[in-house]
């Protein structure tokens, strides 16, 4: 009812001294949606100069994510061209 | 770049800086690379730059060299389509032309089957090249762009290009590119981007954020010209890009709007759309359409010894078609249908292109994307402009040149015009100002080549700043800017601050305990911006005053900086104070406002302000535009 969609997670800048990894993000994921997250709905962790993650979601799971803390923006993973 | 380069006075014999110059890495994100070509040969390279902390996705067929030291490709969603091969390798052609104009080495003789001959080069010939493969047959993530991003900043590379970019508008940090570009001038690295083509109506750009560097294309002084030759000896000039050679033979000539196919009538097949021409009535023809056909539209066609393309639409967007092809303005498309009509037998031949001198050049691609910048407007958008029409650089000969799959054709160079191949020569002219000022930041190369471009002529630019930003990218004169505009992480975050941006979102953006306080939020008019902006209603007199510091990066010695205002409209008013700094030391920084008064009398009003010294002229854009 509520299709999942590929979603952009954008944390900003690492905190200092501190990599995210793709675990953090499993954690925060599953602390934010619930058990039923299904840690393989994270498809991708930036990790080496900025902070965030991609990621399978629902529309209302977007929304949760997107209004906690340390999370700067959620948006769809869309499609740009070469110009 | 068999001419582009040589156009803007940056010839083989500049000035360079090798053993830095060499030691440069440009990150160039697109759709891969191919190593075989000339343009990549590492003859000459020592190992990669000590720094290059990047990798090489080396497989069967692919590795990199002394010139290509890193190479990755983005596929997040793991699926792969037919027309793409996995890894860095380019099986569309786009992301080899790139990067051989930033960074190709040079190849004497290189021409695109006789077009355009001369030698190709890249800006910065002994720079490296990493290439980030993130575009494939079916568009670029942003998923796989920031992941691209990610790694390139800590990869170690000095430069990003970016010739891509979306379709709608997004706020800065709703946007893979903006986000990445940020992150990058965090550390140092400058991103240029091209602004995209959907000119030339306004507010069409992509690619804004303040701390890239948004191209615009133009054109150079080099156009190709195809002729038209009817049975009547009567010749007509067109354009496109057409490397078939009929030898003069005069072919049937067919108008495709009396040849319709059922149940199509004429007024439908003249415009030559797929399936409403009879296609046994072109075979071994040369076909008139009314409408300017892309590459692969011409299956309409299909087996038509020619194409004679006839209408209004600009005559800088040319393109190589799998047959023999001219476009036409209306006036010889009329002469020709008119000797169509009249003549029992009608024929015709196409002529190979040639490359003919342009007067007036240069100008802004009607296809190049317009400002004001959407989401800021009050931030000058595109920055500047470089070639963008008619680029010949480096191709895969497994890719056919057209992109039409009936196109067998196979070259080593290209000629193809976007804003996607504007970008590259900015980069490579970004690159080149580094080689000489290693340290300076992303804004103050930014304001290097935005204070020394060439001026370009309001009057052959209607849309003035808003279609070239403060003009054409002059490469040489930007390694010697007089003073620059610098801007840091800090100054972003200040002017984000003033955009509404919260404390919390802005501390986890730069994670330097930022607070968007009264004492550090800046407006727009604050960001020590190198161009002056603003967007107002027609109806409105103005008074805005904008804030700027100035560093000394010229002269040693006491310089005195006196303001000149150039301001051909005379509607505004426009002060500067103080008029006149002077300047003890390198390094110096002085501030400075600029006011601006008066009211707009049509739709972008522009002027500019020169620091002069008598030695440098340190030019910055400003134009006044109606916000409707």
């Amino acid at each position: 009812e509520d299709p999942q969609k590929t979603y952009i997670v954008y944390m900003g800048s690492h905190p200092k001294g501190k990599v995210s990894t793709s675990s953090h993000h499993i954690r925060f994921l599953t602390e934010t949606i619930g058990s039923n997250f299904a840690p393989r709905s994270l498809i991708h962790s930036y990790k080496r100069s900025f902070n965030g993650f991609v990621a399978k979601l629902t529309e209302a799971e977007a929304k949760k994510v997107s209004e906690m803390e340390g999370v700067i923006s959620v948006f769809p993973n869309g499609k740009k061209q070469l110009h | 770049t068999t001419r582009s380069w040589d156009f803007m006075g940056f010839s083989e014999q500049v000035k360079r800086v090798p053993a830095v110059e060499s030691n440069i890495i440009v990150g160039v994100f697109d759709s891969g690379i191919w190593p075989e070509s000339p343009s990549f040969d590492d003859a000459g390279y020592g190992p990669p730059p000590a720094k290059w902390r990047g990798r090489c996705e080396v497989s069967a067929n692919f590795s990199c060299n002394d010139k290509i030291i890193g190479a990755r490709s983005y596929r997040s969603n793991g699926k792969h389509l037919e027309n793409d091969i996995k890894g860095p390798i380019d099986s569309d052609g786009h992301g080899t032309h790139t990067a051989s104009t930033v960074a190709g080495g040079l190849v004497r003789q290189a021409s695109m089957l006789g077009l355009g001959l001369g030698t190709a080069r890249g800006g910065v010939p002994s720079a490296r090249i990493a290439a980030y493969k993130v575009c494939w047959s079916d568009g670029c993530t942003d998923a796989d762009i920031l992941a691209a991003f990610d790694d390139a900043i800590a990869d170690g590379v000095d430069i990003i290009s970016g010739s891509l970019g979306g379709s709608s508008v997004k706020d800065y940090f709703n946007d893979s590119i903006a986000i990445g570009s940020f992150h990058a001038m965090q550390k140092g690295i400058l991103t240029t981007l091209a602004v995209g083509n959907n000119g030339p109506e306004f507010t069409t750009i992509v690619n804004f954020s303040p701390w890239s560097l948004s191209v615009a294309a133009s054109t150079t002084d080099r156009k190709f010209e195809t002729k038209v030759k009817l049975g009547d000896g009567r010749e007509f000039n067109g354009v496109s890009v057409n490397t078939f050679d009929l030898n003069g033979t005069q072919i049937p000539l067919v108008y495709a709007g009396d040849i319709p196919k059922a149940p199509f009538d004429r007024s439908v097949s003249r415009m030559c759309f797929e399936n409403t021409v009879d296609k046994e009535r072109v075979k071994g023809k040369i076909v008139v359409c009314d409408s300017l056909a892309v590459p692969g539209g011409v299956v309409a066609v299909e087996g038509a010894a020619g194409i004679i393309m006839q209408d209004e639409s600009p005559q800088d967007d040319t393109n190589s078609y799998p047959l023999p092809a001219s476009h036409v303005g209306p006036k010889p498309g009329a002469l020709i249908l008119s000797y169509i009509n009249s003549t029992r037998v009608p024929t015709a031949s196409i002529m190979k292109s040639r490359g003919r001198k342009r007067n007036r050049a240069p100008f802004v691609a009607s296809f190049s994307s317009r400002g004001p910048n959407p989401i800021t407007p009050n931030i000058l958008k595109p920055d500047i402009s470089g070639p963008g029409v008619e680029i010949l650089a480096a191709w895969p000969s497994t890719v056919s040149p057209s992109g039409a799959e009936e196109d067998n054709k196979r070259v080593l160079y290209n000629v193809i015009s976007g804003t996607s191949m504007a970008c590259p020569h900015v980069t490579a002219a970004a690159a080149y100002v580094k080689s000489f000022h290693p340290t300076w930041s992303p804004a103050a190369l930014k304001s290097a080549l935005i204070t020394t471009a060439f001026p370009m002529s309001h009057k052959r630019n209607p849309d003035g700043e808003l279609a070239y930003g403060a003009g054409h990218i002059n490469p040489l004169g930007a390694v010697h800017p007089g003073l620059i505009y610098n801007a840091s992480e800090t100054d972003y975050v200040k002017f984000l601050c003033g955009q509404g941006y919260s404390t919390e979102s802005l501390r986890r953006l730069s994670d330097d305990n930022a607070s968007c306080s009264a004492n550090n939020s800046g407006t727009v008019f604050e960001l020590n911006y190198p161009s002056f902006a603003l967007s107002t209603n027609a109806s409105n007199p103005i008074s805005q005053v904008f804030r700027r510091r100035v560093t000394n990066v010229g002269s040693s010695y006491a310089t005195s900086y006196k303001a000149v205002i150039v301001n051909p409209w005379r509607d505004l008013k426009i002060t500067v104070k103080p008029s006149v700094l002077l300047f003890k030391r390198l390094g110096e920084e002085l501030s400075f406002e600029v006011r601006i008064g008066g009211q707009i009398r049509k739709g972008v009003e522009s002027a500019a302000l020169v620091w002069d010294d008598g030695k440098h002229k340190v030019r910055s854009p400003i134009t006044v535009f109606n916000a409707n």
